[in-house]
């Protein structure tokens, strides 16, 4: 197992230019399907987005292809800000990223850029339509290339990194049905971009790996993991960020609201079954989002009951 | 053995790891305010 | 528990020389233990029978100096100075570092009024100073210093040898922490066994209502 944990860090430059040559995913839109990231990436990545706090930030991933695998071997921020509210805020930074490449092949750092990662704080992992475009642009000229997304907000909340890797399709690809993503609350702000977008993209599966470096590294700090674990409280460090989820809620009550009422008035019966659908399937998912947010406090909560009976019951 | 009679007595006079009002008035506030949560969830569904 | 890493050994140096050592030479050994600055532990010591055969000798001050600075503080000391052999600097500076980690052993939170008159320091600066130089960098104590509220916050604090009869104390202490954590497992298990039934019930509720609505959507 060490061997094959740290064979994986060795940079075969042949195999790499072979498979460049033969482009295997120019015909089969689907040919990525999982992505292998490394934990040195995975944590620059996650303190890269949570260093950003509200802002999204953007970076691009080092790393090579092992089949209809892309493996990612490093990352590094990019600087730049805003990636939603600009058109290709990698533009800003192409000097910077080409000296950043250049670079590291001189000093002995073979892997290629294969990807790009940004953030998106506090509204989950998807592409918008700015990235969509943004990553077909990518997939057009610079393959193999990944487009990774982390929420650092939800990262913190759910004590495990909220993380998606995704492909676009070509322009005019019609996906096969894809079986439905895990579902996640899309705040009533980016709803528009989310529905209309999320069939032009597929999401990768991903997992993870480490070298024996890394373990033997993360192992000395098992203990300093634990102390912030237990110290910390989602309950306190995410107030803002539940804050804002339920009056995204109030909001989208009152958009359904305001709809069910005007349906209403043009008489319930006339109402299109399909239409009615949409309705109900909306507040549906506005009871699932209250529910989720709901867990997530007692959650919380349980766990601060825990430690207060663990650790605080007790006098000496 | 000595050494780990003083470690325990070292970890066991760490209890109770935190006890004062302001703690007492903290968590009984998130107490309520996850319950408050949990009811204005409960209105949704129905 | 640094510390007590870091004073293994230098404890088996002390054990093994105190094994050979008698009369003088034992003297000379418990006060070459309580000057060295990096032990803060003297049970092991005082429980071997070459130390405890100086009782009712002509070095049974060393002896109690021994006990003293296995269990006791400086207040101890000046009250019993009178039986007790004059210290050197460097077992007056342990003496009062070791008080610091009874004092953090009782209270989380240290007045510096109360330590500067258990330590017999007369400014804050010099009390500030021992406790970081000769306390926190020693390892045998973490916390904050709140300079506005005049107050040590302890974060930790290295255990000092137990006095006869707190061996009972911490057993019962050790024994209610492991009935706490007992009946929170207990309990933890019934609530997940209460949602495990309460998921069931609702899975049967909703089987039941969707069946009604298909007898309805038939009988239509």
């Amino acid at each position: 197992a060490v061997a094959d944990a740290d064979a994986m860090y060795q940079y075969d430059e042949v195999a790499q230019a072979g498979i460049q040559q033969q482009k295997p995913w120019v015909d089969v839109p689907h040919y990525f399907k999982n992505v292998k990231i490394s934990a040195l990436a995975l944590l620059k990545m996650v303190v890269h987005a949570r260093s950003g706090g509200t802002i999204e930030v953007m970076g691009l991933m080092q790393g090579k292809t092992d089949g209809d695998t892309i493996i990612i071997m490093d990352a590094f921020a990019l600087p730049v800000e805003g990636t939603e509210t600009r058109v290709n805020a990698q533009a800003d930074a192409y000097e910077y990223m080409v000296q950043y490449a250049q670079t590291n092949k001189q000093v002995g750092r073979l892997e290629n850029v294969v990807g790009w990662y940004h953030s998106h704080p506090g509204y989950g992992c998807w592409l918008s339509g700015i990235d969509v475009s943004t990553q077909m642009l990518n997939q057009q000229y610079q393959e193999p290339f990944l487009a990774v997304v982390i929420d650092p907000t939800r990262t913190v909340s759910a004590g495990k990194v909220e993380i998606g890797a995704f492909r676009t399709y070509p322009m005019d690809y019609k996906p096969p049905d894809e079986p439905p993503s895990e579902y996640q609350t899309i705040p009533l702000n980016k709803i528009e971009d989310f529905g209309v977008h999320y069939k032009q993209y597929y999401s990768l599966d991903i997992t993870y790996f480490k070298s024996t470096l890394d373990s033997h590294l993360l192992d000395l700090l098992w203990n300093k993991y634990w102390v912030n674990t237990l110290s910390s409280s989602p309950l306190l460090g995410n107030r803002d960020y539940v804050a804002g989820q339920v009056s995204d809620l109030a909001e989208k009550l009152e958009q359904a609201e305001t709809q069910l009422a005007h349906s209403g008035r043009i008489g319930g019966f006339f109402m299109p079954p399909q239409r009615k659908k949409e309705e109900e399937s909306q507040l549906a998912k506005i009871t699932r989002d209250s529910s989720k947010i709901t867990v997530e406090q007692v959650h919380g909560l349980m766990s601060q009951v825990i430690k207060d009976i663990l650790f605080n019951s007790v006098t000496s | 053995e000595h050494s780990l009679l003083r470690q325990i007595s070292s970890l066991v006079r760490r209890l109770p790891a935190i006890d004062s009002t302001k703690f007492q008035d903290d968590f009984l506030m998130e107490y309520n305010d996850t319950l408050l949560m949990t009811y204005l969830a409960t209105i949704t569904k129905c | 528990m640094e510390v007590e890493i870091k004073q293994a050994e230098l404890v088996e140096q002390f054990v093994v020389l105190a094994r050979s050592a008698r009369g003088r030479a034992a003297a000379e050994l418990i006060t070459h233990a309580t000057s060295h600055p990096s032990l803060f532990a003297f049970s092991e010591l005082l429980s071997l029978p070459h130390i405890l055969e100086l009782q009712g000798t002509e070095h049974a001050g060393s002896l109690e100096l021994l006990r003293l600075f296995a269990h006791g503080t400086w207040t101890e000391y000046k009250n019993n100075i009178h039986e007790l052999p004059p210290l050197q600097p460097q077992q007056e500076l342990k003496l009062k570092q070791l008080t610091v980690m009874t004092l953090a052993e009782t209270a989380k939170v240290l007045q510096y009024d109360l330590l500067m008159q258990q330590l017999d320091v007369s400014n804050v600066r010099e009390l500030e100073d021992l406790l970081i130089n000769d306390c926190m960098y020693a390892g045998i104590v973490r916390g904050k210093l709140d300079q506005r509220r005049r107050c040590f916050e302890v974060q930790f604090a290295a255990g000092r040898d137990l006095r006869p009869g707190q061996l009972e104390n911490m057993i019962s202490t050790l024994a209610t922490w492991l009935g706490n954590t007992e009946n929170l497992l207990l309990t933890i298990q019934e609530k997940i066994k209460w949602a495990d039934s309460m998921s069931d019930i609702d899975r049967k509720h909703k089987k039941e209502v969707e069946d009604k609505a298909e007898e309805l959507r038939k009988s239509i």
